[in-house]
């Protein structure tokens, strides 16, 4: 151990694992945690060279193994809750993102809360089960956060009571989501609705993309990886035109809107329930910019008390450069953000899971305010983070910029936040809809709730205090 | 200008109120400038094009409101004496020194005078210092294994430099004492030279 690290840990003034039992949630999450990161370290098969030496093919080729390996190794331990599954895939890829990302993280959440009984019935077992391997396409290389420009059309045919896909335009191709490129067979698509001559805006498609038997591209779907990219060499995000591709009625995903046999279309009870996907994401994003600016913040920290430089008192050794105003006051701040996005991230995660409950017992009352927020809070957080990593890196010098820092890896798997599930103005600007709105209805006396209840007491002061 | 200063600038619930009331402000600002805009006969998405900037200043006071709150929250569910006298030096932290991101905000709603403004940039300063005897062990609470971390700088052994130099010589570059390369165009170009 290096005295000087050993020293700083001599003097702290309190007990780190109950600070680290607060962050877990309570000692038996820590507990559990750590069991499972023991699992991952002691097992062989998770060995492997360093990746920073690697090309990019030879990193989805490790990811996808890596994944494979995951889904048969969390069955033979019994690693069924959510938490521990995301504890024991945060371990196993560390820094880096999986080739089966977003199957865990976007394709069977949309399973869950988009199928009707009969559709859980028949794709669940098919995609916990991974014979479906899937992704999300919604984003389109023309269009991006403003999803009723998106172009895909899904035209109803009432005579063979299928779905006509298709990639109308250039623009209109599926472009960016993760494993799209090999790695899945299927996708729930976003596409406009045309049914009886009418569009009914943005609904979501259970496409299937690949032969489920030898994995090749179906007939009309032209399919493909996007190309190297800032971070993100495991993945194979890719691109998706559809060409007249055929799906049956039943491969709308119809809890909420319907197409009845005859094309009559059945509204949902809410236009946002269709994105309940982002929300879900935008909503966890809050908690992963509080983790990878909590790394860097611990890499940064440690180096700061390991390294010596210059001088502060004419003739005395090299100080440690945590010694310096100028590096706390780099650092200090960022900390104290990590630690505050890190419980801003436990109440997002408790709202979200608190409304999404709600909201399946039909009640949508609090899906706005579910949006706003987590739409704001994700373009919020990730802003900062995406910062103060780089603060990070620049406060180790020279040394930050190595890959052996890891701090290149933290940030640039971390920088697509900043666009995806929604860029940050974008999503600044939903939040903004949503607080105009907000103020509006408190100036005009009604009550608001929930985390803008402070406009009400605006507009007492206002009139309170007329201008 | 009205409303008087109510910032204790060592009291976190006077200022969660404080970044409570900037957001207010400057969601009122927008809604009012919005308002402006469609007077000035814009149509409804012109005027919001007009006032993009000042609505996304708005959101983003309305998220650092609720960040601040949720921290100061937080600290009300923290038994340990030790723990929650960091962590409140952490949350003080984050407060103060957003306030100092964001002056002009609290300055022209009227929650800081000017001697406040020093009086801030002066407590951080003693944050600062406060905060550095717990530093690594604030990051050690994070509780990231070297195995996830993989970083030579951020080993919890502190044992940097003798890792970036094993590290350093694995790179493929070091597979052999002479690369190729020297031989295919370095070696030619020197003998034409």
């Amino acid at each position: 151990m290096n005295p000087d690290i050993r020293k700083e840990r001599e003097n702290a003034t309190f007990n780190t694992d109950a600070l680290t039992h607060i962050l877990d949630g309570n000692p038996e999450k820590t507990r559990r945690r750590r069991e499972i990161e023991t699992l991952v370290i002691k097992d062989p098969d998770f060995q492997h060279e360093d990746l920073n030496f690697m090309s990019r093919s030879e990193r989805y080729d490790a990811a996808v193994k890596k994944s494979a390996q995951m889904i048969l190794k969390m069955r033979e331990y019994g690693i069924a809750d959510p938490e521990e599954i995301y504890s024991y895939k945060k371990f196993v890829n560390g820094q880096h993102h999986e080739a089966l990302g977003l199957h865990y993280t976007m394709f069977l959440p949309t399973l869950y809360a988009q199928c009707d009984a009969e559709q859980r019935r028949k794709w669940l077992p098919l995609a916990e089960s991974f014979k479906v391997l899937g992704t999300y396409a919604q984003t389109e290389m023309g269009h991006g956060t403003h999803i009723r420009g998106l172009e895909t059309t899904a035209t109803y045919d009432p005579s063979t009571q299928e779905f006509v896909l298709n990639s109308p335009t250039v623009t209109s191709i599926k472009w960016w989501p993760g494993g799209l490129g090999k790695t899945s067979n299927h996708a729930v698509v976003l596409a406009q609705l045309h049914t009886q001559g009418n569009c009914h805006g943005l609904h979501a498609f259970l496409v299937p993309i690949r032969d489920m038997s030898n994995h090749q591209p179906l007939p009309g779907v032209v399919v493909g990886d996007i190309g190297p990219k800032f971070g993100f060499d495991e993945v194979d995000n890719g691109f998706l035109k559809l060409e007249n591709v055929r799906i049956p009625r039943d491969y709308m995903l119809m809890k909420y809107a319907k197409v009845e046999p005859d094309g009559t279309y059945r509204k949902p009870p809410s236009d946002k329930l269709t994105y309940g996907t982002m929300v879900f994401i935008r909503s966890m994003i809050v908690g992963e910019s509080a983790r990878a600016l909590s790394k860097a913040c611990t890499i940064a920290i440690r180096y700061s008390a390991v390294r010596h430089q210059s001088e502060l008192r004419a003739g005395e050794p090299e100080p440690q450069i945590l010694d310096y105003q100028t590096q706390q006051h780099k650092l200090f701040p960022l900390l104290a953000t990590a630690y505050a996005f890190h419980f801003l991230g436990q109440f997002m995660s408790q709202t979200y899971h608190r409304i999404t409950g709600d909201i399946n017992q039909g009640d949508f009352s609090e899906l706005p305010e579910l949006h706003a927020l987590s739409a704001g809070l994700k373009a919020f957080t990730t802003w900062a983070a995406n910062g103060g990593i780089e603060v990070c890196r620049m406060a180790c010098g020279g040394h930050g910029y190595s890959r052996c820092s890891s701090l290149p890896d933290i940030y640039v798997t971390f920088t697509p936040t900043c666009t995806y599930e929604g860029e940050n103005t974008v999503m600044m600007l939903q939040t903004a809809r949503y607080l105009v709105k907000s103020y509006t209805q408190a100036s005009k006396g009604q009550k608001v709730s929930g985390m803008v209840s402070y406009l009400n007491e605006l507009q007492q002061r206002i009139q309170a205090q007329p201008v | 200008s009205s409303r008087p200063t109510v910032v204790d600038i060592n009291d976190l619930t006077s200022l969660v109120e404080a970044y409570k009331l900037r957001a207010a402000r400057l969601v009122e600002l927008a809604a009012k400038n919005l308002q402006a805009e469609l007077q000035r006969r814009l149509s409804k998405e012109d005027a919001w094009n007009q006032t993009s900037i000042d609505l996304v200043r708005a959101s983003h006071a309305h998220c650092h409101y609720v960040v601040v709150k949720m921290f100061v929250a937080k600290l009300g569910e923290v038994a340990d004496v030790g723990v929650h006298s960091v962590l409140s030096t952490l949350a003080l932290l984050y407060a103060l020194d957003g306030i100092a991101q964001h002056t002009g905000d609290f300055l022209l709603a009227g929650l800081l005078s000017m001697p406040q403004v020093s009086q801030i940039s002066q407590r951080t300063k003693e944050l600062l210092a406060q905060l550095r005897t717990n530093a690594v062990a604030l990051v050690d609470a994070f509780d990231y294994r070297d195995e996830m971390l993989n970083s030579s700088l951020g080993r919890y052994d502190g044992n940097v430099y003798e890792h970036m130099f094993e590290w350093a010589k694995k790179s493929p570059l070091n597979r052999t004492e002479v690369h190729e390369s020297y031989y295919k165009y370095l070696k030619p170009l020197q003998s034409k030279l």
